[in-house]
């Protein structure tokens, strides 16, 4: 469901450029549950960028669903975007002036969802994270896990094929990372795309793949847990 | 080093009064290493913005030093957080049009430093956290873990007497975790007292000392590792 093909990604040019990816080759399947690591700053986000069709590749193709993403207009990768991909962003970008339950209804609107269906589906999503009792918070009054799980049930609520996740359970303590790694897999149990990228063993270890990155390229494919 | 005694902190009112602390107790000797644990919106964040001199509590004593907190005039308690105090946000909080180096320099101007030893500590400081090759890059052009070690090296400059790190390892991978690790025992056996919120076991474990917190109190303070 997801191709890259030799993906790079420059920053700079000349001796001060930084090559965030060289040349990822990737191929993630229909449904696979796949964990992303790797050292900071090796190009994680920036290759979960470039498959969220959030960032352009400096080269390379990019097929989703066999479609060649660099071939289509802006309007069309965002309708992708919402229709097709839920994103986790590492630094949650929530609105700020909009409450838990607003933000996570945003993406609906774009949908084209009715207002009935957008609050029915949001508040499940909030409920689901955990958050019943926080739902009209502003983002500012909630913690730094609070806001994670706001950022989690947002990227679930069009029922997204593929949930990008970058470090999802990075605020949050065992327990509720426990919980949130029982959604993902019930998500993939019915059929999504789950690609995660996570500092954390315990947490890759619960996927069927762990994809290695280093100095922006696929360091080596392997199937998790520990092989 | 820092007594709190029945510190409260409420938002809201009537029946929509969130208790995020409700009466906590805790001593921090000079010079400890101490750890702070418990599930996502527990109140760890609020405690350790009372203790950094950025939040008031509802009620109760903060004794810093030996001087209450409550009685001082906003002056003082900025000249503290500059001087006294080392913060690494959950959220960093990073100056994002400044670059990581100028963040880094920003605490050392209202501290009066010159700008040569301004310049060359910033640059040890991001050295130490492995960013020697980043420090002209702006926070927008920086990966998740790299800001959070901007975030550090920041907190470092004004050589404070108490180190607050709320989640200082969240965004890094186990490698970078080790070296913040070992950066954070340097700070502690030169007499800092560290503070650190952590949901990861095994950076607690480096502590001397685990306070639990749970629903706004502390639980139980136990010493590290596993008593
Ligand atoms: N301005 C506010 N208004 C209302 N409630 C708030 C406000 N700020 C914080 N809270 C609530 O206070 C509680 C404690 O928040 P705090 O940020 O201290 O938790 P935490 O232990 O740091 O959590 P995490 O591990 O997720 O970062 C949370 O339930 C949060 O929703
Ligand atoms: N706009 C930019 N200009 C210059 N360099 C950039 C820019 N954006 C990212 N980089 C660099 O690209 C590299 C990869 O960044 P990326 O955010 O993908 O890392 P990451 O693997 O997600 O790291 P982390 O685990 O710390 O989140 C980093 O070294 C970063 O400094
Ligand atoms: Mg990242
Ligand atoms: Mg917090």
């Amino acid at each position: 469901v997801v191709r890259l093909e030799e993906i790079t990604k420059v920053y700079g040019s000349g001796d001060m450029a930084v090559h965030a990816l060289a040349g990822v080759n990737l191929n993630i399947k229909k449904g696979e549950y796949c964990a992303i690591m790797g050292a900071s700053g090796s190009g994680k986000s920036t290759m979960m960028n470039v498959i969220g069709c959030l960032d352009r590749p400096s080269a390379g193709r990019y097929y989703l669903e066999n479609l060649d993403v660099s071939q289509l207009p802006e309007d069309d990768l965002a309708r992708i975007r919402n229709l097709q991909i839920g994103f986790v962003f590492q630094q949650f970008h929530l609105l700020s002036q909009l409450s838990a339950l607003d933000n996570v209804m945003l993406p609906m609107v774009y949908a084209g969802v009715s207002s009935r269906d957008r609050r029915d589906r949001a508040e499940d999503a909030l409920i689901r994270v955990g958050l019943k009792d926080r739902m009209l918070n502003k983002p500012t009054q909630l913690s730094g896990g609070q806001q994670q799980r706001v950022a989690i049930a947002r990227a679930l609520v069009n029922r997204p094929v593929i949930l990008l996740a970058d470090e999802p359970t990075g605020a949050l303590d065992s327990r509720t990372t426990q919980e949130v790694m029982e959604l993902f897999s019930e998500l993939h149990q019915a059929g999504i795309a789950v690609i995660m990228v996570t500092h954390e063993p315990d947490v890759a270890r619960l996927t069927e793949r762990i994809v290695w990155v280093k100095d922006g390229a696929i360091l080596h494919n392997r199937l998790a847990p520990d092989d």
